[in-house]
């Protein structure tokens, strides 16, 4: 009853295709083929038999292009948000290793692939040797790229913000939105210090929620801390921001995916005082993938 | 103080010395992380400045590996693109920083064309680093590095290499910050501890005047140019800082550095901050020590002073105005100024009498105003006032030319027996040594009326 | 070079701020 066949495969023209990396399940990071919304799925199955002059029965043979989010608390369910079928070979018997091209044209891949605390994204093909008591199955990942571009129009954010009597700044950052190459660039201006300041940094936080009502789930991880001071300043003075994001490994925010899970980023300016007490103020940015030239 | 600072020495030696075996392996990236690490050493608050000062001046030397190796790479056409933007990716700032303006340097060595946009960068992202230990000897790693590479014309074919106006806004600009800095220090620690605070303070005075040293190295800058682009900047700081220890060493700093010609330009100015300067100031060295170098100036220039400038007359005011504004100086300073003047009328004036006269007179009329009756003998007002009425004696060697000072006779009075005494002792021997004729009886008169506690 | 020497414009700080004591 064992499995009789190997199943491989192989997409077209992979020494063309860039690959990305996405982190697995085991949180180690792996490298993936990488494919845009409207790309075509295109490649060979290659069935061999394991053993040389032998038979397979099944009862057809399908390849499927899916996507679907996995969330980690309820692993028994995955949302299928994409599902295209090709049907490779009815029913029959293979008495010999064979090759079947496939095409799923013009795909459309919505959402970004990602991998996070409580949420998986993921593409995959998946082909199925049907068989009566166990089918045969080989997966293929597939990593997605989401590209935006934003119109000119990009506000930047400009606030004032204090705790009476001790505290007061204006920060401004240049944007609202930041592609992933992008550089933060921003100021700080003292409007009343009269606290013992030790430092300054920006975090760059990324929070995960997942489920909805009740069953929120929400995961913070600080992606990065930047210090853009040392030590104390008086009234009146302007700290320079200049954070660029090339440096970390950032994604795009993802807002109400298929209304299952969302992504965002927020900027934590963080002022630590002399005892260690922190002042904070947290501000949502939103982080997109900007093609490249020569793709776009 | 001794552990602290070799326990840091000894990381920066060891990542050096990674730092260089990376570089001599072309591996750039895995160096500069070393160098990183090394200069996180001197984010420490524990050293003491002078201490401080040993692990920055360890660390620094072994920066310029660094820039020498980037220097060489990029002259053989091996330019590591955007390694201005890499090495801003450094999450702590001081390391950052210094990073920064080492490759900084390196591009603007490299490429004239960016020159004035890296060096105002530079000079604003340092504004990052408020702690002021830690910013001034960054700061002074920026005026170091860029020692020998600011802009020095007055007009540049592409004006992205700037011109001598954008190296003084640039080392103004890091003049202000550091002496921003230096000034803060006195805030910080303990009450207890000023004493301790302001002796540091001293030791690390070079540093904020070295700004100050850079700017007059600048040879485009003209007399026109000093008196609107570079002194009113300084003194602006200089006078609103409202610190003693700052403004004493700033305004002797200015005299010191800048050509005598640039200061008879700008007396007026100069003096006039004089007059503002804090309470606790010593006006009277630094006034003396200007009037000093102009004396000197004047006689070993071609044709003295200008005539257009008129020496004596502004020196004569603004000495008026000082001492009207700053009632705390000592009477014995305000004679002590006295002298210097009369000094200075004499070696750049030496036809003068009046201004000698004038001098005396002046004195008469503070003491006037004072409403002082007597100076006791051998007090500090005494001595300063026995200095000034030797000095026409001594200089013209005449007692005919000294009975001509309408205003040395009723100066006498303010002295004491015993400093009348002293000073007709002297007038006599200067007669008698100079075999001085006095031809009429009138002048006989006015003389012995003068030595008259010899007689009387 | 643009992208790494990007900064806003700061308001230029008064001489009585800078060296005012810490508040």
């Amino acid at each position: 009853f064992g499995q009789g066949a190997e199943v491989e495969i192989v997409l077209d023209n992979v020494d063309n295709r860039r690959t990305a990396d996405v982190k697995g399940e085991d949180g180690k990071k792996e490298k993936h083929y990488l494919f845009y919304d409207g790309e075509s799925v295109a490649g060979k199955v290659n069935i061999a038999l394991k053993k040389a002059g032998g038979r397979l029965e099944h009862q057809g043979i399908k390849i499927e292009f899916i996507g679907q989010i996995e969330l980690y608390y309820d692993r028994g369910n995955h949302h299928e948000f994409t599902s295209l079928l090709k049907e490779l070979a009815p029913q029959g018997e293979l008495s010999h290793s064979i090759t079947f091209p496939f095409e799923f044209l013009n795909v459309e891949k919505p959402y970004e692939s990602y991998s996070g605390s409580n949420v998986r994204l993921r593409y995959f093909l998946r082909v199925t040797i049907v068989r009566w008591l166990s089918d045969v199955v080989k997966e293929l990942e597939l990593v997605v790229h989401t590209l935006s571009s934003y119109p000119e129009l990009n506000n930047s954010i400009k606030m004032e913000v204090g705790i009476e009597d001790c505290l007061h700044i204006e920060f401004e950052y240049n944007k609202s939105r930041y592609h992933l190459k992008d550089v933060i660039v921003g100021k700080i201006y003292f409007l009343l210090v009269r606290i013992k300041i030790k430092h300054m940094e920006i975090a760059i936080i990324k929070r995960e929620t997942t489920g909805s009502g009740p069953n929120t789930f929400t995961e913070n991880e600080t992606i990065a801390k930047y210090e853009i001071m040392d030590g104390a300043p008086v009234r009146g003075e302007s700290i320079p921001i200049r954070v660029f994001l090339a440096g970390y490994d950032l994604a795009p925010s993802m807002k109400d995916i298929n209304k299952k899970f969302s992504v965002r980023y927020y900027l934590n300016l963080v002022l630590m005082d002399e005892e260690d007490r922190r002042y904070f103020k947290q501000q949502e940015i939103t982080l997109w993938r900007k093609g490249e030239t020569s793709r776009r | 103080q001794e552990k602290l600072l070799d326990t840091a020495l000894g990381v920066v030696k060891v990542q050096a010395l990674e730092m260089k075996r990376c570089l001599d392996r072309s591996k750039l990236m895995d160096g500069l992380k070393h160098a990183s690490t090394m200069l996180g050493e001197l984010r420490t608050s524990l050293l003491s400045p002078k201490s401080y000062y040993e692990l920055y001046m360890a660390t620094t030397d072994e920066l310029r590996y660094l820039e020498q190796y980037l220097l060489d790479e990029f002259q053989r056409g091996r330019k590591v693109t955007d390694l201005y933007e890499l090495v801003q990716y450094a999450g702590n700032i001081v390391p950052r920083l210094y990073l920064l303006i080492t490759v900084g340097l390196v591009y603007i060595k490299t490429n004239d064309s960016i020159k004035k946009n890296l060096l105002k960068d530079m000079v604003e992202m340092c504004r990052g680093v408020q702690h002021p230990l830690r910013g001034l000897f960054l700061r002074n790693y920026l005026l170091q590095c860029t020692r020998n590479i600011l802009p020095d014309t007055v007009e540049a074919e592409d004006e992205n290499e700037g011109t001598v106006k954008d190296s003084i806004e640039f080392v103004q600009s890091n003049f202000a910050e550091m002496n921003k800095l230096w000034v803060r220090m006195q805030h910080q620690g303990h009450s207890r501890e000023k004493e301790k605070r302001e002796r540091e303070r001293e030791e690390l005075r070079l540093l904020v005047g070295t700004n100050l040293v850079r700017l007059s190295q600048l040879e485009s800058i003209n007399v026109e140019r000093y008196k609107r682009l570079v002194l009113p900047g300084i003194l602006e700081q200089v006078v609103s800082c409202r610190d003693a220890i700052a403004q004493e060493y700033l305004m002797e700093c200015i005299i010191q550095v800048f050509p005598d010609d640039f200061h008879l330009q700008t007396l007026h100015s100069f003096l006039k901050a004089c007059a503002e300067l804090q309470p606790g100031v010593n006006v009277k060295n630094i006034i003396i020590a200007l009037i000093d170098r102009l004396a000197l100036y004047s006689q070993r220039a071609d044709g003295g002073i200008p005539a257009e400038i008129r020496l004596f007359d502004v020196f004569s005011e603004q000495i008026a105005q000082v001492i009207e504004a700053r009632q705390d100086i000592p009477t014995e300073d305000i004679v002590a100024l006295q002298v210097s003047l009369i000094n200075l009328s004499l070696k750049c004036y030496p036809d003068r009498v009046d201004y000698v006269d004038k001098v005396l007179e002046t004195t008469v009329d503070i003491f006037k105003k004072m409403e002082l009756q007597r100076v006791q003998y051998n007090s500090a007002v005494s001595r300063e006032l026995s200095k000034l009425m030797k000095i026409p004696i001594d200089n013209y060697n005449n007692i005919m030319t000294v009975l001509q000072l309408d205003h040395f006779a009723p100066l006498i009075e303010y002295f004491d027996f015993y400093g009348r005494k002293d000073l007709s002792a002297y007038l006599v021997t200067n007669a008698l040594e100079n075999e001085t004729l006095i031809p009429t009886q009138e002048q006989t008169d006015t003389l012995l009326t003068m030595i008259d506690s010899m007689i009387q | 070079t643009a992208d790494a020497t990007r900064r806003l414009n700061v308001k230029k700080q008064t001489l009585d701020d800078a060296y005012a004591a810490p508040a």
